[in-house]
């Protein structure tokens, strides 16, 4: 059947959404329900803050400029807490 | 700050490269390491000693992909290094993802760069939410030899580990706030339609119909135009971009730079002891250019290519009420647009007069 337009690029969005809050923004996915409603506040919430760190328009959603500066080439910085 | 503000204990760390990536000739790796490094030593009481093997307490090497420390790497773009908090064992070791292409230019991902970038955190900075700031999350390109480690940084790095021992404390630049009003600019230039403003290494871009303005680094457009822009015009006619800098001169078509390497500002007619151009605006319906230094200026026929005779004149006879040490200049509909630190005169040629007095980023919606 064919696909609906924009839908790859929508899976690809989220997905790049939710990997770069987890590696920045500490957000949690359980990954069995990750599109569930129950996660959607967190990322909401780790978006804004993204949003705010980045002197963007605050509003908890992927927007144009928010994925654009997602996609910018960047560092991680990991946390060694983790690790000991 | 990172959390819980980690620091090393000792002002005497060692460090080691433990690998070299292909994409560079080592001795060029070297060079990037130890150049980021002194960026950091410069400013603090820290120093780096570089050994050759076993444990150092900053290990720096080249990974790929999933490299056992549970932050894999993503493959070209995307993450491009990361560093560890000080501490033992991995604390304070950089990794860089071989997937990147490492230059000691501005192709690919300048090594030096990124390198003075990782070191911050390996030495206990987080990111920072200053645009212009070194730890800021995101790359963007310098010129390695024009590099000043920025304010912002410094205060970071000294909040941590004191000043440095040097007796002249070091200070770096900082970034414009565009609503600033004590803000001044290096070189004003309409571009199809736009207005271009030009501070240090940044400028500002504004559609005269939109209210956004875009702050960007200069790099990002043009990593081959030099920052601090003293002067700057638009040829609306031949669709280019005269920038000046010094005794030279860089030509935009369009968007897009024409040499990378710059003319002299001798080949448009100028004395030898012309040394700079304070501002610059091109009269449309004239075909006129006009060239500001100290309290003279200059007319350049852009249809001959030629400097007109009888010039430099002093500026107050043409432009009464406009002084000597113009910043910059455009014009702009029927009126021209001298920038006199912070202020803003707009002139108006057909009666020859200053007819309003602004704020120098009055065009911003401040």
């Amino acid at each position: 059947l064919p696909v609906a337009p924009g839908t790859e690029d929508e899976d690809k969005n989220i997905q790049l959404v939710e990997n770069y809050l987890q590696h920045f923004y500490k957000l949690e996915t359980d990954k069995q329900s990750r599109f569930k409603s129950k996660n959607i506040e967190p990322l909401t919430e780790k978006l804004k803050e993204m949003q705010a760190f980045f002197g963007l328009k605050v509003t908890g959603k992927p927007d144009v400029d928010t994925l654009e500066v997602m996609k910018k080439p960047r560092c991680g910085v990991p946390d060694i807490g983790q690790y000991v | 700050l990172l959390d819980g503000n980690p620091k090393w204990e000792r002002k005497d760390l060692t460090y080691r490269i433990v690998n070299y990536t292909p994409d560079m000739n080592p001795a060029d790796v070297d060079k990037a390491i130890q150049k980021a490094f002194k960026v950091w030593s410069d400013v603090s009481p820290l120093t780096f000693k570089r050994i050759y093997d076993g444990n150092a307490d900053i290990m720096m090497s080249f990974e790929t992909g999933d490299h056992r420390d549970n932050s894999p790497f993503d493959g070209p773009d995307g993450f491009l290094a990361h560093a560890f908090q000080p501490g033992n064992g991995i604390g304070g070791d950089v990794h860089f993802d071989e997937a990147e292409y490492w230059t000691r230019g501005s192709n690919g991902y300048n090594l030096f760069l990124v390198a003075a970038h990782e070191l911050g955190h390996a030495l206990g900075l987080s990111h920072s939410t200053d645009p212009g700031a070194l730890m800021y999350p995101t790359y963007s390109y310098t010129e390695p030899n024009e590099f000043r480690l920025p304010q912002d940084d410094i205060n970071g790095i000294q909040t941590v580990y004191g000043h440095s021992d040097n007796p002249v404390q070091p200070t770096g630049p900082t970034t414009p706030v565009t609503c600033d009003p004590k803000l001044t600019f290096d070189a004003v230039a309409t571009m199809r339609g736009e207005l271009l403003f030009f501070k240090g290494r940044y400028f500002w871009r504004k559609h005269p119909q939109m209210t956004e303005v875009e702050l960007n680094f200069i790099s990002l457009f043009w990593p081959n135009l030099p920052s601090g822009i003293q002067a700057a015009y638009e040829n609306v006619e031949r669709d280019q971009v005269f920038l000046f800098k010094e005794n030279k001169y860089w030509v935009l078509s369009g968007y897009d730079l024409v040499y990378n390497h710059p003319k002299s500002i001798y080949d448009l007619g100028f004395p030898k002891n012309v040394k700079r151009i304070n501002a610059a605006f091109n009269d449309e319906n004239s075909g006129k250019t006009y060239f500001f230094v100290g309290g003279k200026y200059w007319r350049y026929d852009e249809k001959r290519q030629a400097m007109d005779q009888g010039y430099p004149k002093n500026i107050m006879n043409e432009f009464r009420g406009i002084s000597k040490n113009i910043d910059a200049a455009f014009q702009n509909g029927r009126y021209i647009y001298f920038f006199i630190g912070t202020r803003q005169f707009q002139f108006d040629p057909n009666v020859k007069r200053v007819v309003r007095v602004m704020k120098s980023n009055s065009w911003f919606n401040c």
